[in-house]
């Protein structure tokens, strides 16, 4: 059997608030290092690959690995039932078609169980081959949010320039155009503010933003994000979470017709 | 602007 209790269940119910509109059915992989999820959205665009490692777990058991087909959108809603505060545990039998989860209050005075038909559900996973990113910025995952919002409003692309000098944000449309740069920034109080740029070459890129926006639905899972790009590559969106991995979302450039 | 890419052109399917 499969059984994952995690003390801050609130981190899969923002797991779950970040994925649910890009990918609508996918494969828990259960193991006994944790689980993992890798799922296309359906014009086979984006990707978004989590990783929940078992020691992050308050406890973890899992005697054989199980592929747990999960609608998304069903999660979804039965985690909104959970608390924020709560402690969540996933638990699943060897040959069972359901998954349960088990919310618990924090003073434990309350315990509520839900459980979850599971689907049969013929995943494609893509080989994503360890890269050497010639450019990756670490920057605030809020303001990363903040200016992929603004740019919808302009355009529906976004040009991603990365120099030694910092990473540029740029976009046109009818009404105009605008261009963000934020420059590397290591002098700020709090480690969590600061822009990093490691770059090996300038790379310039272009995204659909509407894609872009609908990755910063991770934003309250951690104070950073991470942008790796190369040329010709697809960007990498990564939100690390704390002590157990992190949630990441591929997105395929613009390419010259 | 150029066209938009597909993952499965970047990356195989395994």
């Amino acid at each position: 059997m499969f059984e994952g209790r995690l003390l801050q269940g609130s981190l899969l119910k923002k797991v779950l608030e970040a994925i649910k509109d890009l990918v609508t059915d996918t494969n828990f992989d259960c193991s006994e290092t944790g689980i993992a999820l890798q799922a296309m959205d359906s014009s086979h665009v984006a990707l978004v690959s989590l990783l929940l490692k078992d020691t992050g777990f308050d406890h973890f058991r899992c005697d054989r690995n199980l592929a747990l087909g999960i609608n998304l959108q069903n999660m979804s809603k039965m985690l909104k039932c959970a608390g924020n505060d709560d402690i969540i545990t996933l638990k699943a039998e060897d040959e069972g078609d359901t998954i349960t989860f088990m919310f618990e209050s924090p003073n434990q005075d309350k315990i509520s169980d839900f459980e979850m038909k599971l689907m049969d559900i013929d995943s494609e996973h893509l080989g994503i081959p360890d890269t050497d990113y010639q450019a990756i910025v670490t920057m605030p995952s809020a303001e990363f949010q903040r200016i992929v919002r603004d740019l919808s409003s302009i355009g529906d692309t976004a040009v991603i320039g990365v120099t030694k000098e910092g990473i540029s944000f740029s976009t046109g449309g009818d009404i105009g155009k605008a261009n963000i740069v934020c420059r590397q920034n290591t002098n700020v109080d709090k480690e969590e503010d600061q822009t990093t740029v490691e770059i090996h070459e300038p790379v310039s890129l272009t995204f659909a933003l509407r894609y872009l926006n609908s990755f910063t639905k991770a934003t309250a899972l951690s104070p950073q994000v991470t942008l790796s790009l190369s040329k010709e590559l697809p960007i990498v969106v990564e939100y690390k979470i704390e002590k157990m991995g992190f949630l990441r979302f591929y997105l395929a450039p613009k390419i010259e017709e | 602007k150029g066209a938009q890419g597909r993952l499965d052109t970047f990356f195989k399917i395994t």
